[in-house]
This record gives C-alpha cells, structure tokens and sequence, in this order.
C-alpha cells in the first residue's frame, strides 16, 4: 500500500491493509509493480498469506491498539443501520458515505473552572491523529462524538442548554487559536440512560482534512446547564454530567477503486445491491439469466 | 432396418441403442455445467476476527463447471469465446477451453479495527460474485 509520504502518494484504505512493512516482506514475484497497486490495497496482506500456504493468521502478529468500548459499540450500532447481516450495505438515506471512521484521542488534558455565570466549565484539549485518512476520502461530514451517563433521575424529561466552543490550538508553540468555533445546542434526556451526542465540527475539520492536517489539536470548552422543559424556563444550576472525552467521527466518501459507490448505481438507475438481490428469486426467467443458482432445475 | 442390418453389420452397430445415447451425448449440455456455487466463511476462521468486526460470516460464492460448446445468449458470452472453443477442438489443443468466471459481483461492507486503534466502517466493490459466465 502507498503511504501518504512527502511525494503527495496515495494511503489506499483496505480493510486487509497491512502494515507498510509487508509488502516490502512479500516474495517479489508476488510484488505487484508499483503503478499498479492503487487501489489493489487488499492485494499485499491477501498474496502474503496466500504465498504463506494457508490463511495463516499473520495479522495475529500485528499488535493492535484495542479500541475504547463505547466508541465500538456505537460502530457496531452504525454498521447495523448500514449494512445487512450478511454486510450488504443498505441504500442510504441523505448522506452518500461509503467511509466511517471513528478516532479516539491520543492524548487529553482537562481543566474544569467554575464560573460565576456560565456554571461549571469543562474544558479539555485533544490530540486526534488521522493519519488513516487518505487522499483518496473525501470529507463529507464529521461530527463530535459524546457520550453521556447521566446520574440524573430518567423518570422526567430533563433538557440541557449546552454551550461549545472549540479551538484549534497549537500545544507546541501555545499561539492563540487560529480558529475557534462555537455552537450551542440542546440536549433532551428522555428515557434511556445513556445519550449518544453528535455536535457538527465539519466546517471546523473540513479546511484541516483538506490541508492533510494528519494530527488536529483542539481545546474545546463545555458548559451545560440543566432545565426542566416542562416547569420552568429559567436554567437551574449546572448539572455534574460525567463527560467522558469526545470521540471524533469523520463521514467519508472513499473515491478509490475498490470502494463501493452505491450512489452511482442509484443514479444510473440500476438497483442497490440489497434490492438487486431479491432479483435473483426463483420467480426470475430461467433461460435469460444463466449462470446463477443451480441449472439443474432451470434446464428441466 | 433389419434388412439393413444384415447387409452392413458394421454401420449398424454405430446406430444400437446403447451407441445411440453415446451418439447423442455430444449434444447434450455438461452435467456440471458452469454455475454459481455456495461458500460462506467466517473470520474466525482466518482468525482475523481480531480485527474484523462485522459481518461475522461471508459469502463470497465462486463460479465453477463446463462451458458447453454453444454458449450463445445463455451466459452472455462474447463470440470470441466461441472462436476460442473451436481453436481449442480443432485447430490447437494447447490453447485452452473457455473458463467458468464471475460476470457480476455485490460489495460487502466491513467493520475493522485499526492498527492505531481506530475503527473504521467500510463498503468494499465486488467482494461477492452473484454471476457466472464463461470466457
């Protein structure tokens, strides 16, 4: 796979992507000539175990950073909204992504001061390294991901006024933020404990991912005041919400080869993949489509 | 066709029944005759469920059988693999018969963990083949 070095090459994505030192370990007869892997970033980490005989697990020997729980169970939660069990992606509705990809922080720093007026104020600088990102995916959306447990009472509907505003900030040299962002929004805790939050930073991120940014800073600071829709308008005071630290969630679409982009289909007319399917039932003219299911029967 | 018989026994042990069906066999299409088959596979078996999230089983089916030798319409092939057929019977069998290939393929979406531990969500082109033909 190319890495996205000073030459401006191309990272290409694969979900069997090896490591950039395979594909220099792999028997050159099963080197592929440089122009024509793009694209073919499947292709080193499948002939490496194909020339290993046998599907040896070689990725065993790759350490992984695991993940953080709650962030895999929100992406097991997208994939079930993106694609079918057997991973047949869905047609989407509004956005034409074909590329998600979530980033915990590498590193955090919190402060918390309290404010006479705003209320408690969280506020943490993180480090997000995208450096997974290619070339090649484009950023159509990306969004603040929060998580909150809250300790309040489920039983009534409680709403938060929450104020963000985001920096980016520079820790090596400390210059004042180049871009700072903010936006309020509000929070609206019915019956289930724990609230997934996307707050949108893509035109924050957008000029950054554009730039190559590979590592994004950002000192985001958050006050949340707690009232109760129902009885009073005036805010109470600030609510203690655990926050734990923000994932940070990039809607891509991956414009490679091998990517899938099911939007063209639809604007081409033919089916997506989940209608196209059914179009293989037993109800379809045998003699026209050859070459699917068992012809033992169609032939008869 | 007694008569016959008697007057040229050799000619007619061609047409006996039992040669009859061997004379028709030449028509009849393959028995196994080029077709999408079944297989399903789980990451774990690649062990690379570690880094595999979703979907837990894959099918990527395969194409496998002869092409008879009057393709035509039936698989959609070219009639170059018709010429191809003829080169292989009757002028040079070292060039090989038409072969049993995927026509048509679905995508397959992938959930996988990073080697830094991100997790990305992807839809990959052509992972699983949904059409034969032969070529």
């Amino acid at each position: 796979p190319h890495s996205r070095g000073p030459g401006g090459l191309e990272k290409a994505p694969g979900f069997l992507e090896a490591p950039e030192d395979v594909a220099s370990e792999l028997n050159p007869v099963l080197r592929l000539p440089k122009g024509a892997r793009r694209g073919y970033a499947l292709l080193p980490p499948l002939l490496k175990v194909l020339s290993e005989r046998g599907a040896r697990s070689w990725h065993s020997e790759v350490p992984r950073l695991q993940p953080d729980s709650r962030a895999l169970r929100f992406m097991k939660r997208l994939y079930k909204m993106s694609a079918t069990r057997e991973g047949i992606p869905k047609a989407h509705k509004g956005l034409l992504y074909n590329t998600v990809r979530l980033f915990t922080p590498c590193s955090e720093r919190r402060h918390r001061h309290r404010d006479l007026v705003k209320g408690d104020i969280h506020s943490v600088d993180l480090l997000f390294n995208v450096d997974r990102v290619t070339a090649l995916e484009h950023l159509l959306k990306s969004v603040l991901l929060y998580s909150f447990d809250t300790s309040v009472p489920t039983s009534s509907s409680i709403t938060f006024i929450c104020h963000l505003s985001i920096k980016e900030h520079d820790f090596s040299s400390q210059v004042c933020p180049s871009i700072s962002h903010s936006l309020a929004f509000s929070l609206h805790f019915g019956v289930r404990k724990r609230k997934w939050v996307e707050i949108d930073v893509t035109s924050f991120l957008q000029p950054l991912i554009a730039a190559n940014r590979r590592n994004i800073h950002m000192a985001v600071n958050f006050t949340c005041l707690m009232g109760d829709a129902q009885r009073s308008t005036k805010l109470e005071n600030p609510v203690n919400v655990t926050l734990v630290p923000p994932s940070l969630l990039l809607y891509l679409n991956d414009t490679s080869e091998q990517a899938y982009h099911g939007w063209n289909l639809l604007r081409n007319g033919r089916k997506s993949p989940v209608r196209a399917r059914q179009r293989n039932s037993p109800l379809v003219d045998p003699a026209g489509d050859k070459g699917k299911g068992n012809s033992q029967g169609k032939r008869a | 066709s007694r008569q016959r018989r008697n007057e040229n026994p050799k000619a007619a042990s061609a047409t006996s029944p039992y040669n009859l069906s061997e004379y028709f066999k030449q028509f009849v299409f393959p028995q196994n005759e080029c077709e999408l088959h079944n297989f399903r596979l789980s990451f774990s078996q690649l062990k690379w469920d570690k880094w595999i999230i979703a979907p837990h089983r894959y099918s990527p089916q395969y194409c496998q059988g002869d092409c008879p030798r009057a393709m035509g319409h039936r698989y959609g092939s070219p009639v170059h693999t018709m010429v191809q057929n003829l080169i292989s019977e009757q002028l040079d069998p070292s060039v090989p018969r038409p072969s049993c290939v995927p026509a048509e393929y679905s995508p397959l979406s992938v959930l996988t963990i990073e080697p830094d531990g991100s997790i990305v969500y992807k839809e990959y082109e052509d992972m699983i083949a949904t059409k034969c033909t032969c070529r």
